[in-house]
């Protein structure tokens, strides 16, 4: 028995031709990511400490999407959600956040200082100014390639998981459910 | 979407994860993230994050199962886990990482790949995507 850390960027239907400019920086990031948490764990850290640490560098890397590179919605806005918890169940989670940097920290918060365990929208976003988080205006979150990713997105009529490549023009006569875009996953 | 899970040498678990959702989701969809034990979950056994189609996470449950198949059917985080994303998921739905209280450490997935690391104390380090 020993200490152990894992953690991800997200999964979907990464092609395995992905072009060096997207894999690179993306694997730059998750091996930044596992030093700091093991160096972390090493300083005798606390888990909970340490994921929370982890997954704010990783919100701060705009090539994954949380944070600052979050995808956006049909309006083209970003809507950011974020959920911790521990070993003795004690968690937080919110929902539909537009302006804050960090939101798995203001999850956190709403772990230890609420008596609630998820808050959403205006509601987290009032809580964060409550508790003084660093907050930006939307347009930070929003990089240019995931403008371009909702316009293609939006062309094909689909929505798409992390990593998913845009279907070809031609293809948007599919129906959705065929492209697994339906309720049924 | 980004995850983290730790243990450290004492058995003390967590789990964390933070998402920006689906491309041209509707305003106002919530997914798997912040429900806990869909895409978040940790007690005394194991601390899992997943990633990929939230409606497909929240139908499955998929992190309290890897949670209650460790409790109810005492498999080994290795065990559940892989039930979890193969047998009772959808293919191309779902990614995972867990570490259980004991150090063992899982990052099974049914989609193309995963971007993904993990390391422990004896050592051992792992970086992957397919």
């Amino acid at each position: 028995m020993g200490w152990a850390i894992a953690l991800h960027g997200g999964a979907g239907g990464i092609p395995l031709s992905l072009s060096p400019e997207r894999r690179l920086p993306c694997e730059a990031g998750i091996r930044h990511c596992l030093h700091i948490g093991v160096e972390a764990l090493k300083a005798n850290t606390s888990p909970l400490d340490v994921v929370e640490l982890v997954v704010r560098e990783l919100e701060n890397n705009p090539h994954f999407n949380a944070g600052k590179g979050s995808v956006l919605t049909t309006d083209g806005t970003v809507e950011m959600e974020a959920c911790i918890m521990d070993d003795k169940k004690r968690c937080g989670a919110v929902s539909g956040l537009t302006t804050v940097v960090n939101p798995i920290s203001l999850a956190r918060l709403v772990m230890e200082k609420t008596p609630h365990i998820y808050l959403a929208f205006d509601g987290a976003e009032a809580f964060a100014r409550e508790q003084g988080v660093e907050t930006l205006d939307s347009s930070h979150f929003i990089t240019p390639d995931n403008v371009e990713r909702l316009n293609k997105a939006k062309e094909a009529k689909r929505v798409q998981i992390d990593y998913t490549q845009p279907l070809h023009k031609d293809k948007k006569e599919e129906t959705p459910d065929a492209d697994g875009n339906s309720k049924l996953g | 979407t980004v995850g983290c899970v730790a243990v450290d040498s004492f058995g003390n678990l967590a789990s964390a994860t933070s998402t920006g959702g689906f491309v041209n989701k509707m305003v106002g969809r919530i997914g798997d993230t912040p429900i806990i034990g869909a895409g978040t979950y940790a007690n005394n056994l194991c601390a899992v994050s997943a990633t990929g189609k939230g409606e497909a996470i929240i139908r499955g449950t998929v992190a309290r199962d890897v949670a209650a198949l460790m409790e109810f059917k005492g498999v080994s985080l290795k065990e559940a886990a892989a039930y979890v994303v193969e047998e009772s998921t959808p293919k191309g739905n779902v990614g995972l990482i867990a570490v259980s209280a004991a150090g063992e450490v899982t990052m099974p997935f049914n989609t193309t790949g995963m971007f993904r690391a993990c390391a422990t104390e004896d050592g051992y380090s792992e970086i992957g995507i397919w």
